[in-house]
C-alpha cells in the first residue's frame, strides 16, 4: 500500500523533527505513481503534487504520527477537500417542477441513475416522472419504463419519432398536469465530440432550463474523464456529477480529474445495479480509495 | 514534442505524459522508456526523429505477439462468449460480428442470456431483426445458463455456422456473478466438444487501469480468447490493452468504432499504434 511504501521511504528519518524538502520530494514520487494507477490525469497529478509540496515541506512532524503518516495525512487532507466541501444535493426548484437533465458517454449508467434518482425522490415523498429522451438505443424507451415500473415512477415518452427536445418540452406540460414536481430527462450515450449530439443537449437545455444537468461518469474511466468533463461542462454548463460502477474495484481517480477540471461537485455515486445502489458522496472515502 | 528536439530529461518526461495519456499504465510506461533510453544510448541515437518509430515499434511488439483471426470450428457451430463488465459494448459488438458474419454468408444464431438487465433481451431482439439473424430467448429472470443449453441445441440442429452468446454485464468482483459466467461456458462446453471457440472480453476504450484487472479476473475464470476494444472513435486511446498484451497475452481481435452495425473493424496493431501518436 501507499503507507508501507512512504514508511520505508522514511525508515532512514531519525525521531521527529522537519519534513525536509528531500524527504518530501521523494514521498512525493511514490504519491504521484498511486495517483496516476489510479487514473487521476497525468496533468492534475502534476498540479497536485506542486501544492502538495509547497505544503508539507518545512512542516513539523506531529508528535503522533510518523512522517509517513503525516504525508499520507496532508495528502489525504487535501484531496478530500478538493473533491468535496460544497452542496451535495440536489437543490428543489423555487417553482416546482425541478428539471434535472441526464448527459454522459455511452453506456456510463444515466438509464440507471435516472431511475435511481427517481426511486430516491419518491421515498422522500416527492412525484416524480422519467422522460424517454433517448430515442436512438435500441430498446431504450423499453428500458426506462421498465425501470419506471421497478421503481413505480411514471415514464412519459412519445416513441422514436418525436425528438429530443420535443419531448422534454412536451413532459413539463404533463408533468403540470399530472402534478409531478420533479423531471428526470434521461437522454442516449453521446460523444463530446459528436458536434450534432452535443448541439441536441443544448437545444434541450435551451427548451426546458434544466435546474440540474447531471454528467453521468463511469468510475473506471482512465485519462479521458478530463476531455469528456471539460466538454461537457464548457458546452453545456453542468451542475454535478453522477459517479457510477463504484461497486467495482476502480481506484477511481477520475472522480479528481472531473472535479479539478469542472469545479463541480460530484453529487452521488452508484454502488450497483440495483436500484436502491445510490448514494450520497463521500469526499474522505474517495480520497482514502484514491490513494490506495 | 517531435522535430529537432535534445534527448533530455524534458523530452523523457514528456514522451511519458503522451504514453500515460494514451492509459498505457506508469508501471508499462516507465519500463518502456527506460528500454527507449537504453536503446537510443547504445544505438547513439541523438535525433528526437529517430526515437517514435522505435516507440512504435517497441509497441506493436508487445501487441503482435498474438495471433489475430478467430478459431473456426472444424465442423459444425462455431460458439462464441461475449463478456465483460456493464455497459462496455458487449450487446452491440455482438450486434456488429452478427452483421459481419451474416455479410460473408454465415447463418448467425443469436442467444439472449442476459436474462437480468431491464430490457436486454428487448435490445439483443431488435438488432437481431436489424441484422437478419435468428435469436433464441426465454423470458426475462431465467437462467442464463438454461438459455444457452437451448441456444447450443438450436444452434447443431438448425446447422448454423456460428452461435453469438450474449452475457449480462457483471462486475469481476463479484464472486456470484463470475462462477454464473463459468457455469455458462461449462454449459456450453458440455454440449459441443472444443466449445466455446471464442472467449472475448468486451472492453471500454475509456476504461483505465482497472481493465488489466477486469482482463486478468475474467481471463482467470473463462481462459479467454480474444478481445474486443468498443468505443474506440471517442478521444481515448485503448493504450489499456498494451498493458493487457504483456501481461496476459489475450489478443485484440476487433475494434468497435461507433454504435451502428458497421462500426466494427479487425484490429490491426500498426493503425494503433498510429492512433496512440494522434
Ligand atoms: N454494477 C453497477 N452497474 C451499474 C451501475 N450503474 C449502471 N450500471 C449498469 O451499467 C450498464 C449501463 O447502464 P445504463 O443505465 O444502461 O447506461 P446508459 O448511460 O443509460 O447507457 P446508454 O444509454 O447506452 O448511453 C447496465 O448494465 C447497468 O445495470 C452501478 O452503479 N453499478
Ligand atoms: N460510440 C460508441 N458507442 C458504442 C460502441 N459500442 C457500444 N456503444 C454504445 O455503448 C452503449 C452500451 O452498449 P451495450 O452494447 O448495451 O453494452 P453492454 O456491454 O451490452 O451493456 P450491459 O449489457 O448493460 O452490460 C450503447 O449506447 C451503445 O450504442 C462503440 O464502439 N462506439
Ligand atoms: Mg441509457
Ligand atoms: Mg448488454
Amino acid at each position: 500500500s501507499l503507507t508501507d511504501k512512504l514508511q520505508s521511504i522514511f525508515r532512514n528519518l531519525k525521531g521527529k523533527g522537519k519534513l525536509s524538502e528531500k524527504d518530501v520530494k521523494a514521498a512525493l514520487r511514490e504519491v504521484r505513481l498511486a495517483l496516476l494507477e489510479a487514473d487521476v490525469n497525468y496533468k492534475i497529478v502534476r498540479d497536485f503534487i506542486k501544492k502538495i509540496q509547497e505544503k508539507a515541506i518545512g512542516q513539523e512532524v506531529f508528535e503522533s504520527l510518523t512522517p509517513a503518516q503525516q504525508v499520507i495525512k496532508i495528502v489525504n487532507n487535501e484531496l478530500s477537500e478538493l473533491m468535496g466541501g460544497t452542496q451535495s444535493k440536489i437543490e428543489m426548484a423555487q417553482d416546482p417542477p425541478t428539471i434535472i437533465l441526464m448527459a454522459g458517454l455511452q453506456g456510463s449508467g444515466k438509464t440507471t441513475t435516472a431511475g435511481k434518482l427517481a426511486k430516491n425522490f419518491k421515498s422522500s415523498g416527492r412525484s416524480p416522472l422519467l422522460v424517454a429522451g433517448d430515442v436512438y438505443r435500441p430498446a431504450a424507451i423499453k428500458q426506462l419504463q421498465v425501470v419506471g415500473e421497478r421503481v413505480g415512477v411514471p415514464v412519459f415518452n412519445m416513441g422514436t419519432a418525436k425528438t429530443p427536445p420535443e419531448i422534454a418540452l412536451a413532459s413539463i406540460g404533463h408533468a403540470k398536469s399530472n402534478n409531478n414536481d420533479v423531471i428526470l430527462i434521461d437522454t442516449a450515450g453521446r460523444l463530446h465530440i459528436d458536434e450534432d449530439l452535443m448541439e441536441e443537449l443544448q437545444e434541450i437545455k435551451k427548451v426546458v432550463g434544466p435546474h440540474e444537468i447531471l454528467l453521468v461518469v463511469d468510475a473506471m474511466t482512465g485519462q479521458d474523464a478530463v476531455n469528456v468533463a471539460k466538454a461537457f461542462n464548457d458546452e453545456l454548463g453542468i451542475t454535478g456529477v453522477v459517479l457510477t460502477k463504484l461497486d467495482g474495484d476502480a481506484r477511481g481517480g477520475a472522480a479528481l480529474s472531473v472535479r479539478a477540471v469542472t469545479g463541480r461537485p460530484i453529487k452521488y455515486v452508484g454502488l450497483g445495479e440495483k436500484l436502491d445502489a445510490l448514494e450520497v458522496f463521500h469526499p474522505d472515502r474517495m480520497a482514502s480509495r484514491i490513494l490506495g | 514534442l517531435v522535430r529537432g528536439r535534445k534527448l533530455d530529461d524534458e523530452f523523457y518526461e514528456e514522451l511519458e505524459d503522451i504514453l500515460i495519456q494514451a492509459d498505457m499504465g506508469i508501471d508499462t510506461v516507465m519500463e518502456m522508456v527506460e528500454e527507449i533510453k537504453e536503446e537510443a544510448r547504445v544505438k547513439k541515437i541523438g535525433e528526437s526523429e529517430e526515437i517514435f518509430p522505435i516507440v512504435q515499434e517497441k509497441i506493436e511488439e508487445i501487441l503482435l505477439e498474438q495471433g489475430g483471426g478467430l478459431n473456426w470450428a472444424e465442423e459444425g457451430p462455431t460458439i462464441i462468449m461475449v463478456v465483460g463488465v456493464n455497459g462496455v459494448g458487449k450487446t452491440t459488438s455482438i450486434a456488429k460480428l452478427a452483421y459481419q458474419f451474416k455479410k460473408e454468408g454465415k447463418k448467425v444464431l443469436l442467444a439472449a442470456a442476459d436474462t437480468f438487465r431491464a430490457a436486454a433481451i428487448d435490445q439483443l431482439e431488435l438488432w437481431a431483426q436489424h441484422a437478419g439473424v435468428q435469436i433464441i430467448k426465454h423470458q426475462e429472470g431465467a437462467d442464463p445458463a438454461a438459455v444457452t443449453y437451448d441456444a447450443v441445441k438450436a444452434a447443431v440442429s438448425r446447422d448454423v455456422d456460428v452461435l453469438m452468446v450474449d452475457t449480462a454485464g457483471r462486475f469481476h468482483n463479484r464472486k456470484n456473478l463470475m462462477e454464473e459466467v463459468g457455469k455458462i461456458k461449462r454449459v456450453i462446453d458440455r454440449e459441443l466438444p472444443n466449445a466455446p471457440h471464442e472467449i472475448l472480453l468486451v472492453l471500454d476504450a475509456t476504461t483505465g487501469q482497472n481493465a488489466v484487472s477486469q482482463a486478468r479476473s475474467f481471463n482467470e475464470m473463462l481462459d479467454l480468447t480474444g478481445i474486443v476494444l468498443a468505443k474506440l472513435d471517442g478521444t481515448a486511446k485503448g493504450g489499456i490493452v498494451v498493458s493487457i498484451s504483456k501481461e496476459l497475452n489475450i489478443p485484440v481481435k476487433y475494434i468497435g468504432l461507433g454504435e451502428g452495425m458497421e462500426d466494427l473493424q479487425k484490429f490491426d496493431s500498426r493503425e494503433f499504434v498510429e492512433a496512440l501518436f494522434e
